[in-house]
């Protein structure tokens, strides 16, 4: 039988994308691109 | 981050909270015993410690920096952030690291390009001085799982970050695994002496052989050496750097008699977990009658001389390469590992060697994958029909047969590796639950630097969603292979159906591959290991704490143990108890409230047993008065035979 080709789901959509491209993405404006600071929390 | 308050104790507890997804839960659990072999961290579930950290799914993947003492500090693992090292990176940050490019002396070694910022981003690139972050006298790492990457909030297409040495552009931004130096950093802010699960390494290049003994009480030895005639030609800790540089442990089985024995003693080793993986590379150039074993020597109060346990047998046709073997061990008390060579009775020109053995407490990989000539793979085109190279079948513990592909050149970016995993038809497909439910499979690179510590293998793993939908198709990607898959054929010929892959084109950039030592003796390895992990569909633990500003007390401990039916659970001698609840005419029982009784079931197990006595009895009696009749009937026909007997003689 030919060998036929399966449908493969990519994760990362063929982008190599860090952990500030994920967060930028997103919207969001933590410092340094990954970090919360104190004053940011919810109270 | 200076400043005793941020530090955290060295076992820190954690809540995985139940938002995450299952892939990230288990590489939580993952990350955390990379940071048991490699640091002194712990971790332990949250007992209702004052301070802990919470890991959750929330938008993107972040972190506060260092122990803020606000009793729940929270991370977040949300959607693809599951990676072993974004989730080592923020648990760093947790423990007190900025990003390494904030370093006081960071202008040294790169040059940030302030014209190349997004807009509004270039707080981003602030720097600390020495008052506010220490770099605790490491050099500075461009090779830090906590450095941006060239591309961190760039508004073009240009890098934002530039080394000053040029030859580290790529490597800055690596998400593998901790550095070297971010060890040394971690272990100098922690004052780490030692770690959980690390317990030796050896690769032999050292005189003393790592404290190993020859022992006495065979007739031939292990030689250390750099080079056999007949195989290797080099020894792996150097493969591919340097020639006749380096040591290997070698067995001559080309002299001597079958039988002969070579026993090589590990110094003493004392187990911590009770679980190691003993793992050590080998190259067979004798014969395949010669054979090694792999055995423990358990010292116990009841045995202190030691007593000899056989855990492995490695034999076979010389391959004329060096492999990679894992040996699973499970030992309690103080231990030796023995290396014990066996010269078998076919000729041979060789012997069998020995290095880069790593003994730690973990779990061993399930299947190692091991692809040669993998240079030309990479400098070649695609491959084949696919372009892709499949590994051979492997089944998980539970049944499910997988298959791992790797296409060397990657899909449609050409520098990528990618990697997916599939499902296939397997031998016990009709006997297992389907779609097939919360498998892990956890793909490794194998960086193969000789010391188990100082590796950054890439790690992905991709966990079995019963309920993902392929969009395509509106199947489930995770059902039967024989329902949802193609066909496909193995080397030998045998057809089989393998279904959907699942994975990424993104596994690892060609640049990052060649450095490290991914790639030796023209090989690299790929370690596959599957577990089922629905065991963590529920992780949280709903603790009643009343909290203050800076502190928290625990007032139920219980929450997490589970009481079912309604049970209550209280605290008795700082143990869960569930107190079940009972009704007029029913009650729950059991550890949990698990079992339930009703008066019905009372009065039914009365009516049964007295009918089963009345039965017995009935039985017994019955029994009893065959008997006595057929014993005074016997005595009867006796008399009656006599008179005959005496009738007749007279």
């Amino acid at each position: 039988l030919p060998v036929q080709t399966p449908f493969e789901t990519d994760e990362d959509n063929e982008i190599e994308q860090d952990i500030f491209d994920i967060n930028e993405a997103l919207g969001l404006n933590l410092f340094e691109g990954d970090i919360k600071l104190e004053n940011e929390r919810n109270s | 981050i200076i400043g005793d308050e941020y530090r955290w104790p060295h076992t820190i507890p954690y809540v995985l909270e139940d938002s995450l997804e299952m892939n990230a839960k288990g590489l939580i659990l993952k990350a955390f015993e990379q940071y048991r072999l490699k640091t002194c961290i712990d971790f332990k579930p949250w007992e209702g410690e004052r301070n802990y950290i919470s890991v959750f799914k929330g938008s993107g993947c972040w972190s506060s920096v260092g122990n803020r003492q606000q009793g729940r500090q929270e991370i977040s693992i949300g959607q693809s952030c599951d990676r072993l090292a974004t989730i080592e990176h923020e648990f760093l940050h947790a423990l007190g690291f900025w990003h390494e490019q904030s370093r006081s002396d960071r202008d040294d070694y790169v040059t940030i390009m302030r014209d190349r910022i997004q807009a509004g981003r270039e707080h981003n690139f602030n720097k600390y001085d020495d008052k506010t972050s220490d770099f605790l006298n490491v050099p500075y790492d461009y090779t830090s799982v906590m450095h941006y990457s060239k591309t961190a909030f760039m508004n073009g297409t240009e890098p934002t970050i530039l080394t000053n040495i040029p030859a580290f552009i790529d490597v800055i931004g690596q998400r593998m695994d901790f550095s070297e130096y971010d060890i040394q950093k971690l272990s100098r802010l922690y004052n780490c002496t030692s770690s959980l699960s690390f317990m030796e390494t050896c690769s032999f290049e050292l005189e003393n052989v790592c404290g190993m003994v020859q022992s006495t009480e065979d007739n031939d030895d292990w030689q250390r050496i750099t080079q056999v005639s007949s195989g290797p030609q080099d020894d792996h800790t150097y493969a591919g750097i340097c020639q006749e540089t380096g040591y290997f442990l070698h067995f001559n089985t080309s002299t001597g008699n079958p039988g002969d024995r070579a026993v090589l003693e590990s110094r003493f080793l004392y187990p911590k977990r009770g679980f190691q993986c003993l793992q050590f590379y080998y190259f067979n150039s004798g014969s395949e009658g010669d054979q090694l074993n792999i055995l423990v020597k358990e010292y116990t109060e009841e045995n202190p001389n030691g007593t000899l346990r056989l855990v492995g047998t490695i034999q076979g046709s010389p391959v004329g390469y060096w492999e990679l073997h894992h040996v699973s061990l499970n030992v309690m008390s103080k231990f030796r590992i023995v290396f014990e060579g066996v010269k078998g009775s076919t000729a041979s020109n060789g012997g069998f060697s020995i290095d880069d053995i790593n003994l730690s407490e973990t779990a061993c990989p399930h299947h190692v994958w091991h692809i040669r000539n993998f240079t030309h793979l990479l400098n070649s085109s695609p491959l084949g029909l696919e372009g892709k190279l499949y590994s051979p079948p492997f089944y998980s513990p539970e049944g499910y047969a997988f298959e791992v592909s790797i296409y060397v050149n990657g899909s449609t970016t050409p520098f990528n590796l990618a990697m997916y995993v599939s499902l296939i038809s397997g031998a016990n497909d009709d006997f297992l639950q389907w779609p097939c439910a919360w498998q892990q499979v956890t793909v490794v690179l194998l960086d193969q630097h000789p010391d188990i510590r100082q590796r950054m293998s890439n790690v992905r793993s991709v966990t079995t969603d019963p309920t993902y939908v392929q969009e395509s198709s509106g199947e489930y990607l995770w059902d039967r292979p024989n329902k949802v898959g193609t066909n496909a054929s193995f080397p030998n010929g045998t057809q089989f159906m393998r279904g959907p892959g699942y994975g990424t084109s993104a596994f690892l950039t060609h640049e990052r591959l060649k450095i490290r030592d991914f790639i030796k003796d023209d090989g690299v390895f790929i370690l596959i290991t599957t577990e089922d992990i629905s065991h963590l569909i529920s992780t949280e633990q709903n603790f009643t704490t009343t909290q203050t500003p800076h502190q928290m007390t625990t007032t139920d401990v219980c929450a997490a143990y589970g009481c079912q039916n309604d049970g209550i659970c209280i605290v008795v001698d700082g143990k869960p108890v569930c107190r079940c609840p009972v009704g007029v005419d029913w009650w729950y029982t059991g550890d949990k409230c698990e079992t339930k009784g009703t008066k019905e079931n009372t009065v039914i197990i009365a009516v049964a047993s007295s009918l089963s006595i009345f039965a017995v009895m009935l039985i017994i009696t019955v029994v009893t008065a065959c008997c006595i009749k057929k014993k005074y009937r016997k005595k009867i026909n006796a008399i009656n035979n006599l008179k005959f007997q005496n009738a007749s003689a007279f």
